[in-house]
């Protein structure tokens, strides 16, 4: 049986990067939204609320 | 589901039929437009409920490894693809880990669980009301306070969100840590996850763990840990254990990407 769309486990993924540069700043946080939301778009979600502070930034999702 | 990006991290979680691994490529080349390199990844997930009817790249673990090898650099070279199993045969812990460089001792870990058979009138509390004239962030902020998940970590900020007719999910920001909360509410297939980071010197993350799992008091429990120590892990099976579940499993299997992790699972003693 598929019932799809009721899948509750989740798939996560985590990306570390870095940068010849020893200044980063704000590094990832500089991507615009629209890239983001691109990114997004592959992955099939949409963001649904947004939340930020000094240290990063959140975004909940679609699904 | 939920994103959070740092200055040189991305996490991102999603669950039903998303293809979440696609955005390993447009991550990488959209960080390298900034002058970033991807040094590590890690991918980790549950035992589907339903895995027939995930799409590709997600038909299976060992497509997705496929696919994770054939996208990702050469240079990420400690690689590791494992399935921690666990005694209950629908709950394994399914990771893969790359990276430039071994793991080294980090101060942060990553805290995973996973619930499933949710206490139905628990559960019950995540679904909308027909016509109750609110938008998912008033909605889900009433969840968030009637359920007691502003409970669990009251310095934290919450942003949240309910979807019609049903589920639910938030993002918590406290300085540099983040937790997140996914509920599926249905019947028959409810489930339920927490995450969050600590640190070798947060003496409370256990405590948190126990509080997010008491607002489901779900049937089965699943905890896996990223790069924490014995003891902490101890603790976690200690502050389950204190909800009257009883600790069915302890495995564990070391990344050279990522550290020790360990996968535990409880079920309920009713």
């Amino acid at each position: 049986m598929a019932v799809s769309g009721f899948e509750g486990f989740e798939k996560r993924l985590e990306l570390e990067f870095s940068c010849h540069d020893p200044v980063i700043g704000i590094g990832l946080r500089e991507l615009d939204f629209k890239s983001l939301e691109q990114v997004l778009h592959l992955v099939q979600c949409t963001v649904v609320s947004a939340l930020g502070n000094q240290h990063f930034d959140s975004y909940v999702l679609s699904e | 589901s939920s994103l959070f990006v740092y200055p040189t991290k991305i996490i991102i979680k999603t669950c039903g039929t998303t293809q979440l691994l696609k955005s390993v490529q447009p991550f990488i080349h959209l960080a390298r437009t900034l002058n970033l390199h991807i040094v590590a990844l890690r991918y980790t997930r549950g035992s589907f409920i339903f895995p027939q009817a995930q799409p590709h790249p997600h038909t299976s673990f060992h497509e997705e490894v496929v696919y994770l090898e054939d996208n990702i650099p050469a240079n990420l070279c400690y690689r590791k693809a494992s399935v921690i199993p666990s005694k209950l045969t629908s709950h394994s812990w399914h990771v893969f880990s790359a990276a430039v460089v071994e793991y080294s001792d980090d101060i942060l870990y990553t805290v995973e669980v996973c619930m499933t058979d949710l206490d139905q009138t628990l559960a019950r509390k995540f679904f909308r009301h027909p016509n109750d004239g609110k938008n998912g962030d008033s909605a889900g902020r009433e969840m968030t306070e009637a359920t007691g998940i502003n409970r669990i970590n009251p310095n934290a900020q919450i942003c949240d969100f309910a979807f019609d007719p049903c589920g639910y999910s938030m993002n918590a920001i406290d300085g540099d840590r983040y937790s997140t909360i996914h509920v599926t509410p249905e019947d028959g297939f409810s489930y339920a996850s927490f995450e969050c980071v600590g640190s070798v010197y947060d003496g409370d993350i256990a405590d948190m763990v126990k509080k997010a799992v008491k607002v489901f008091c779900p049937g089965t429990v699943s905890v896996a840990t990223t790069s924490a120590s014995n003891d902490m892990c101890l603790r976690m099976k200690n502050a389950v254990e204190q909800l009257g579940m009883k600790c069915r499993s302890w495995s564990m299997d070391e990344f050279p990407a990522a550290g020790t992790v360990v996968f535990q699972t409880f079920t309920t003693r009713r």
